[in-house]
């Protein structure tokens, strides 16, 4: 596995995965800046899924798991 | 497994229609591959399904590109291979399969279309998707030999969740059905793993169809299918260990052996046993590890056990031993075996022996999550 930094094509990647399967949304608001990103959470959700270890950061697992052929529905149904 | 907020057909008799087909296969391999996906589904579930030719039907299949009409556009080559909506009107039970996709019929090569039409089904019928690694409904692709698939436990505890059993199922009690496969848990006290090795630092432990990758930057053990990461391996492995002097992990099936450097398996192989110097009588390994001290490879086969000098390529003189001889109390048979910070730990069941092999003494009785946490 890659143990250089996440590169900007694996950001974009990991923006696009997470909007996609793990409903992720813009972040707004004075709310954005309190705790952890929204990003952050969302990717430690997508590696609780996935049963990788949980960082709430890109790395080299992740990324990884993000480029393997997949199933376009989403992994987390939006809330009803 | 998941559902879709339990939405289902509120009929068993759900009918499907193949609007177009992709150039990749012929007309007749689609139509068998759809039928057989349906079918994986029908043979645990009272669902039958029925084809139509025209109209809507509740379930629609078609095959497109980019954009394709839904506002859920596909990416090109790889990445999403399909979709397919959760039960309902209209557009909903729907499935697409992304056009942009090498679609196969039975070879490894491109995407199995049985195998993804399978797993998008299970959506059009209600189901989302499962965390479970050896699950259908996993949403990530795994290559299977279509001819021996058979619908894993979780999907059929979702797919019977959501519409019930199959009523006819089993009316011979005599033959009954094979069992689901399921997945095996670290978490298991009875847990019997098929194999163990360390590869360039990480531990491997191998079960059936998964493996375990456990590594010292993680605290999580990361189960996957073997067949994700190599397809051209077999399942339930006999036994495996890394060669410290060739940088190989060598994993053993029945007579055959292959090799892997770093995560590619080495050219050239299978092999047969006898290009590790054991004779034609012994059918499998039960277990292998490297001794880093004296540089020899020990195979254990049934009670006994042999040590390969690789760098001679030649068993070793006064070999086979009986296991208890070269570790005393060992009495019960290796199932499992590696080396770890010179330390020897041979399996047995779900206990771990561990062995100084300097003393040849036997100093801890252990259990699987050891190595292996739950």
């Amino acid at each position: 596995l890659p143990i250089s930094p996440p590169t900007e094509e694996d950001e974009v990647l990991a923006e696009t995965y997470l909007k996609r399967f793990f409903n992720l949304t813009e972040e707004t608001g004075p709310t954005a800046r309190r705790g952890p990103s929204q990003r952050s959470r969302k990717v430690s959700e997508m590696q609780t899924f996935f049963g990788l270890q949980v960082t709430g950061t890109l790395d080299a697992e992740t990324v990884t798991m993000m480029k393997k052929p997949r199933c376009g529905v989403p992994d987390v149904q939006p809330s009803r | 497994f998941t559902t879709f907020d339990n939405r289902k057909w509120q009929t068993n008799q759900v009918t499907y229609r193949i609007e177009n087909y992709t150039p990749d296969m012929s007309v007749a391999e689609v139509d068998n591959s759809i039928e057989r996906a349906l079918q994986v589904w029908a043979k645990v579930s009272p669902l039958r399904f029925t084809r139509i030719y025209s109209g809507t039907a509740d379930i629609m299949i078609s095959f497109g590109t980019r954009n394709h009409g839904d506002s859920y556009p596909f990416d090109g080559p790889d990445g999403t291979l399909a979709h397919a909506f959760s039960p309902g009107p209209d557009i909903e039970g729907d499935a697409h399969f992304d056009d942009d996709e090498y679609f196969t019929f039975s070879s490894t090569r491109g995407y199995n279309l049985f195998l993804v039409a399978a797993h998008e089904l299970g959506h059009s019928l209600g189901l989302s998707h499962s965390n479970d690694p050896g699950a259908l409904m996993y949403p990530v692709y795994s290559y299977t030999d279509p001819s021996t698939f058979s619908l894993p436990r979780d999907d059929v505890n979702g797919i019977q969740y959501i519409y019930g059993p199959n009523p006819d199922v089993n009316p011979n009690p005599d033959k009954p059905d094979p069992t689901p496969p399921s997945t095996p848990d670290a978490c298991d006290p009875t847990l019997v793993l098929d194999a163990v090795t360390t590869l360039r630092g990480e531990k491997m432990f191998f079960k059936g169809r998964f493996f375990w990758r456990s590594y010292s930057q993680s605290s999580t053990p990361q189960q996957n299918l073997i067949k994700t990461f190599w397809p051209g391996l077999p399942d339930n492995i006999n036994a495996a260990y890394e060669s410290q002097l060739s940088d190989r992990v060598f994993l053993f099936k029945d007579r055959q052996v292959w090799a892997l450097s770093g995560y590619d398996i080495v050219p050239g192989y299978p092999k047969n046993l006898n290009s590790l110097g054991l004779p034609s009588t012994v059918k499998k390994v039960d277990a292998a590890l490297y001794d880093v001290d004296s540089r020899k490879s020990l195979f254990f086969v049934g009670d006994y056990y042999y040590s390969y000098d690789e760098e001679m390529k030649r068993m070793d003189k006064g070999f086979p031993k009986r296991v208890d001889e070269g570790f005393p109390g060992m009495t019960s048979k290796v199932t499992a075996a590696f080396q770890v910070r010179s330390f020897t730990y041979l399996y047995s069941g779900s206990y771990v022996f561990e062995y100084s092999m300097r003393t040849r003494r036997q100093l801890r009785v252990l259990g699987n999550s050891y190595f292996l946490p739950c």
